[in-house]
Parts: structure tokens; sequence; C-alpha cells
């Protein structure tokens, strides 16, 4: 589903410049689950966020579900985004003035158009489905860290995507809280064929991926495939 | 350091009310490491607030460093927080517009008025400390997820103070920086007899904990001490 190249992103310039990204080359297959671990800084955020079309490489070759999205201009990023990837971010990005409801169906809504109907089923599901159905009319402000992120999740998953990009997604959680949202992710992959993209630091995340990439100061280091070594 | 007695935090009213804390009662000592576990929701957060004067308890009695922080006023409240308790919060609470030298420095300078040379002397040692000193003059929207949480710590950490409460500090760190931090941590404790509050999921901060409360539900269902079941 994703191909990179000698990708590489650069931040800031002269004295102040940073190899965020040095030039990586990958494979990622459809309907998978795929973690990139490393240190603090090491580069996992900007990776998904360019394999997000959220920020642009600044050389090298992208593509994602047969799109070469470094030639993507804001409005054709902001719409393939829309219409292929779910978002899980780091630090949730929950819009305040909405309720955890609003937040869940704000893609469907402001993004794919949805029918209200299809609305409603597909949000009450994922509500339940996180365990947080009873949360449902809160607003950010009146939620537990783990309850966000379970919003979070649950907005990223709502839109059926193709991809999902999931940056560290259980940081906040509980071990039990954490396997139910793993759960809940295997089960779009098996039955809807998601790939599901993860920064971890979580050791229950890297144990359900079929293939690990080791990040180390902007370069691949490692790469694990279920099974092997 | 802490005694709280039938400690009660209840949100709303009504058909909306929340129930965090329930009638908890526990002490705590003076240089130590004590952690709150449990699920998601279960009232941590919450317990940590009202320890830290930045909520007040429904009902109960709280006292921290010999001082009934349910009667102090907003004011009383704020000096007593400047004066003894440094915040590492879930989400970091940064200051979007200070770099990172800065943000640590901010306690310093706003709220204990400490001179130049010190301030400087302290906000570099914690730099070089958590790993971040070459990210000094970076803003928070500059930095990695990892790299935000060590600005947090040491900014609680810069004014020296009693209590530290550390609402999931290595959340988002890797094993080695999260172990960098808790060894920070410890240090502080053995050299100043800095008291050490988390709130945590992670093992390797609750195998250090010498006494570790769980949570479940707004009541404590376990208290556990080191050496002990
Ligand atoms: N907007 C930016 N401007 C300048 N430097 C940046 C920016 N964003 C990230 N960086 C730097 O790029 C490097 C990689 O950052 P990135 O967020 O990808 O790391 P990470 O692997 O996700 O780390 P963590 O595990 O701490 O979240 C870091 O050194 C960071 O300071
Ligand atoms: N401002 C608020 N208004 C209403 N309810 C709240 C508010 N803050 C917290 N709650 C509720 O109180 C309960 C306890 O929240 P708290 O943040 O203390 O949990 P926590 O143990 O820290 O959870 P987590 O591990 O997810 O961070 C939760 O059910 C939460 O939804
Ligand atoms: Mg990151
Ligand atoms: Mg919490």
């Amino acid at each position: 589903l994703v191909n990179a190249e000698n990708l590489l992103k650069t931040y800031g310039s002269g004295e102040v410049e940073v190899k965020a990204i040095r030039g990586v080359n990958f494979d990622i297959e459809p309907a998978s689950f795929v973690s990139f671990v490393g240190p603090s800084g090491s580069g996992k955020t900007t990776l998904l966020n360019m394999i997000g079309c959220l920020d642009t490489p600044t050389d090298g070759n992208l593509t994602v579900a047969d799109t070469d999205v470094t030639k993507l201009d804001r409005n054709s990023s902001a719409r393939f985004r829309g219409d292929n990837i779910g978002f899980i971010f780091q630090d949730f990005n929950l819009i305040p003035v909405l309720t955890a409801y609003e937040n869940i169906e704000y893609p469907l809504l402001m993004v794919q158009n949805r029918p209200a109907v299809e609305r409603k089923q597909r949000v009450m599901s994922l509500l339940e489905a996180a365990g947080i159905a009873d949360m449902k009319d809160k607003f950010p402000d009146q939620l537990s860290g783990g309850q966000k992120q379970r919003v979070a999740v649950a907005r990223a998953l709502v839109t059926d995507p193709k991809l999902v990009l999931a940056d560290e997604p259980t940081a906040n959680l509980d071990h039990a809280t954490a396997r139910n949202i793993l759960n809940l992710m295997k089960e779009m992959r098996d039955s809807s064929g998601t790939t599901f993209i993860f920064s971890t630091h979580d050791p229950k995340v890297m144990a359900e991926a079929e293939v690990t990439f080791t990040l180390e100061d902007g370069l691949l280091k490692g790469i694990r495939q279920e099974g092997g070594e």
C-alpha cells in the first residue's frame, strides 16, 4: 500500500537544520499491521506525517494507494486524506467545542458527507466498541486522558479508511483497555482489509505487528518480520 | 507529606453527575515514590489535581505539607502551589510561544522570582540531565512528543519542589529515555527529599514505587508496599 524510496525530511536550515528523516526505503503491504519503533526524536511522527500527506518530503519518492503523494497540491492532498486515511495523533487533536460524539462524526459529515442515518449508526457502533458510549455527550475537557485517546481512535476508524496512521495510540491506556483497542483494529484489518501503521513504544503493539521497522536518528536500522529475527 | 480522609470529587449534577473520587483515605510519606495505578477513567488525574490544589474536593479532608488545602482560597492556593509543588501534566501543557528553555525557566521567573544567574544554572542543568540541551531554543511545535514530555519534566523539577505530581510522565518515552528520567527523579528524592506521586500505566514506574495504590471507579481497591504483596 505504501512505498518509500530515499525519503528525506529536513526542518529548518543552516545552523538550526534538523535532518529528521535521512533517506529511508520501505514497502508496506495492504491489510497489515506495521510498527515503527525507535527512541524519542528518531523520526517516527515525521514519517507518519509524510505518509499521511500532512507534511511534504524534502526529497525522495512516496507512493500511497497507487498515488504519488509528493506531487499532490494542498487541495488534492486534503481530498486524498479525507478519502483514504484515518489519523490517531500523538496529542489526540480533538476539537474542544465538539462533544465526543461530534468529534467522531466530524469526518463523516465535513469530509465524506455521509447521510445522517449512516453517520449515527457508525458513530454509535465505534463508541460502543471503544467502551466510551456513556461519554458521547461529554466535551474533551470532561474526559480522562485515556477516554480522549479512545475518542481519537474512534474518529480515525469511523470512515473505514484504507490506511490508519496511529501515533502512539495506546500511550495513555491501561493494559485491558489497550488490548480492547488493538482487537478492534485487528478486526478491521481482517474484515475491511485496513492497513495499520503504528508509531509506538508499547510492547503490546509491537507484539501484534507483522513487520517492525526500527528507526534511529532518521535512518532505518532494522526490519523485523513476524516469526523472523 | 499528604494525608487524605474520605476524599470525594463529583463533577456535574443530576443526570450527568460523575463521582470521579468516591471517598478515599491514604497517607504518603516525605521523600518517597508513590504510584496510583488503575484503569482509564478510574480517577487518577482527578486525585492528582486535588493534591496539587488545581481542583477542590467536593468533600473530605486533604492535608499537604501540613496545610489543609481544602481551605485555601484561589490566591493562597496559587502561592502554595508555586512554593511547594511541581507538575508534569498528562498533556504536557507547555506554553507554545515560549522556547523549551523559557518554558522550564518560567516557574523560577514568574512564580519564585529567582535571580538570573541561578535561573540559568538550574535550567541548563536540567536540560542536560533530561538529554535535551540541544533543544533549548526550539518551540514546542518543533519538538517530538517525547522531547516535549521531557521539557515538562524539567519544568516540574526546576524549582526543587517538596512534591512532584507526575501524570503519566513516561507515556511517550522509549525505554532508555524513560529510565533516564526515572533515575533523575530518584536522585532528587535521595538528595533533596522530594516526594514523587505518579499516575501511571508504565510497569517501569510501578516497579520503582515504594507504595502503589490501585484505584478503580473512584475507590482505592488495593495498597501494595515494596517488598510486600
Ligand atoms: N517542526 C519541526 N521543526 C524542527 N524540528 C522538528 C520539527 N518536528 C520535529 N522536529 C525534530 O525532528 C526530529 C524527529 O522528530 P519526530 O517527532 O519525528 O520524532 P519521534 O520519533 O516521533 O519522537 P517521539 O518518540 O519523542 O515522539 C526530532 O529531533 C525533532 O526535534
Ligand atoms: N471536568 C470533568 N467533568 C466531568 N467529568 C470528568 C471531568 N474530568 C474527569 N471526569 C470524569 O471523571 C472520571 C475520572 O477521570 P480521571 O481523569 O481522573 O481518570 P484517569 O484515571 O486519570 O484516567 P486515564 O488513565 O484515562 O487518564 C472519568 O470518568 C472522567 O470522564
Ligand atoms: Mg512522535
Ligand atoms: Mg488521567
